[in-house]
């Protein structure tokens, strides 16, 4: 697989861009989390194309985001159980 | 919006198009 760059991104419409870079990333994380990694691909396909191009390159970057990701899906989740419990 | 923040994020699956928030709050 080819690696995407700015140019194929930038000839794109905004929302084929994201998928592009969530096809890219996807696997990437789900290597790191299996069973959490539609939702946290979702999460981080909110970030700027730019910065997620650089997150593919560099898997420190990407590792950090996960975890970042991780750290408030769990809280999210925390939040509504909470909330249900009322 | 109201509540459906229940099903945020919004899931990203390889093949299917991406519709990002639009998928979970039509």
């Amino acid at each position: 697989q080819e690696p995407l760059t700015v140019s194929m991104l930038a000839s794109a419409p905004l929302q084929e861009q994201k998928h592009m870079l969530g096809e890219r990333l996807f696997p990437l994380i789900e290597a790191i989390h299996p069973t959490l990694a539609a939702k946290i691909t979702g999460m981080l396909l909110e970030i700027d194309a730019s910065e997620l191009l650089h997150m593919l390159e560099s898997p420190e970057s990407l590792g950090s985001k996960v975890d970042e990701a991780v750290a408030v899906l769990q809280a999210h989740y925390a939040e509504e159980a909470a909330q249900k419990a009322k | 919006s109201n509540g459906s923040s229940i099903n945020w994020p919004p899931e990203f699956h390889p093949g299917v198009p991406w519709k990002g928030l639009q998928n979970i709050d039509p």
